[in-house]
């Protein structure tokens, strides 16, 4: 089933408090690249992905959309659906969404419209070998 | 006087997706 906007609003709501891998707290809409990738460096297990944005569509599930990304050096094919007004952090622009009017109205966070092409930041396990 | 308040901290990974391909067997 879809994330629902349930799990969404207290950590993308501006002003949430974020703590980082190295212990350092920030708002959530003064987080930056560097951020994400230092605390995956200090983080045991986790690495981070650039997952680019290769599809945008309508979800079969009503108010909800299908993304499609292309993850990692694999290049591996992930699909999610997402309520539009989910954010994603993308590369060297930050938060961006399928609807930034609807995100910035239910959580006040400003955001980009993801688009095609977009390289957002994403998590997976560390690989052990 | 403000009263301190417990304010609750979230960890950075919950704010990314966690996109991990399904390994082929």
């Amino acid at each position: 089933p879809p994330i629902t906007s349930s799990h969404l609003p207290s950590h993308f709501m501006k002003g949430a408090i974020i703590q980082l891998a190295t212990g350092e707290l920030k708002r959530v809409e003064d987080l930056q690249t560097q951020d994400f990738v230092r605390s995956a460096e200090v983080s045991g297990g986790l690495k981070i992905d650039s997952s680019t944005v290769v599809d945008i569509q309508e979800s079969q599930w009503p108010g909800f959309v299908m993304l499609h990304f292309v993850v990692g050096e694999q290049q591996s094919k992930v699909s999610i659906e997402v309520p539009p007004e989910h954010p994603f952090f993308v590369y060297g622009q930050g938060w961006s969404s399928c609807s930034p009017g609807r995100t910035a109205q239910l959580f006040s966070l400003p955001c980009h419209r993801l688009q095609v092409g977009d390289v957002c930041i994403s998590i997976s396990l560390q690989s052990l070998n | 006087n403000v009263e301190p308040r417990s304010v609750a901290v979230f960890p950075w990974h919950s704010l990314v997706p966690f996109l991990a391909p399904s390994q082929p067997d």
